[in-house]
């Protein structure tokens, strides 16, 4: 199965 | 005070068309350096990042930094009302729950005033790092909007592969499949034209066509996209908007379980 990533798992919240 | 006034009104409408299919809402930031956004869509997959910087309007003042939440939707009725080689001018006040948009029609022998609403926006901002991509390639912008309309009619997905062959872009669906390979062609008579592939590891990654085909409403922007790519990052794709900034979309991968 393919998943969808979030960004928050590649940019931090400012 | 806020006031922007630009000569190229076309270009604002064209800005806003390049956004609203990915944020309904987004809070527009103005300082010294130029107009800029950053909005998520709202299922915190895609981001977008404007920016407008100041030298490239023909007048620009802000006097201190101020955000003001539009609703895309909104801004492009309003937009619409402008002439294509019409001058617009934005106006804003510190405080105030609304914002002018004036367009004056090159022979100044029409002048439309607008004032639009303003809207509270809790955005979240996230913090974007410079990095360095395995792969950069430059295409046409129409030609990659082309790729992702005929893929997005096959598969949901398309996986994009840079090796030092080219760029592959390949989908699969229920009906079949289909792969698409652009190599590297400099030998063009007009430089828009060019596809390069700069490659420093190959790199090959998933993503959902549905957002990419949501890109490619920045098109009329910008003659050529860069899409930057790298397996530990979000893949960008970038419409320079000449002499004045970017529209820059990120999207995350998809990945398998």
């Amino acid at each position: 199965d393919i998943f969808q990533e979030v960004l928050a798992g590649y940019f931090d919240s400012k | 005070m806020l006031e922007l006034r630009l000569v190229q009104g076309s270009l604002l409408k064209k800005v806003v068309d390049a956004i609203r299919d990915l944020v309904n809402d987004a809070s527009f930031d103005c300082s010294a350096t130029g107009f800029s956004l950053q909005a998520m869509d709202s299922s915190h997959v895609a981001l977008v990042a404007l920016l407008l910087r100041s030298e490239g309007f023909d007048h620009y003042r802000c006097d201190r930094n101020i955000s003001m939440g539009m609703n895309l939707n909104n801004m492009a009725k309003m937009l619409r009302c402008a002439g294509n080689d019409d001058i617009i001018t934005f106006k804003g006040d510190d405080g105030s729950d609304t914002v002018s948009f004036m367009f004056e029609s090159p022979t100044q022998d029409k002048i439309s005033d607008f004032e639009m609403k303003l809207m509270d926006i809790d955005s979240e901002r996230l913090g974007i790092p410079e990095a360095k991509y395995q792969a950069i390639v430059r295409m046409p912008s129409t030609e990659f909007a082309r790729i992702c309309k005929d893929l997005g009619s096959i598969g949901d997905t398309v996986v994009i592969s840079v090796t030092k062959e080219g760029v592959k872009f390949s989908t699969r669906g229920d009906i079949g499949s289909a792969n698409i390979v652009c190599r590297q062609n400099t030998d063009v008579d007009k430089p828009e034209q060019a596809t390069t592939v700069e490659m420093n590891d190959p790199v090959s990654l998933t993503f959902a066509l549905r957002y990419m085909n949501s890109f490619t409403k920045a098109t009329p922007l910008s003659n050529q996209v860069t899409i930057s790519l790298s397996s530990e990052l979000p893949v960008v794709v970038e419409y320079k908007i000449a002499e004045m900034g970017y529209v820059r979309f990120y999207l995350a991968p998809k990945i398998e379980e």
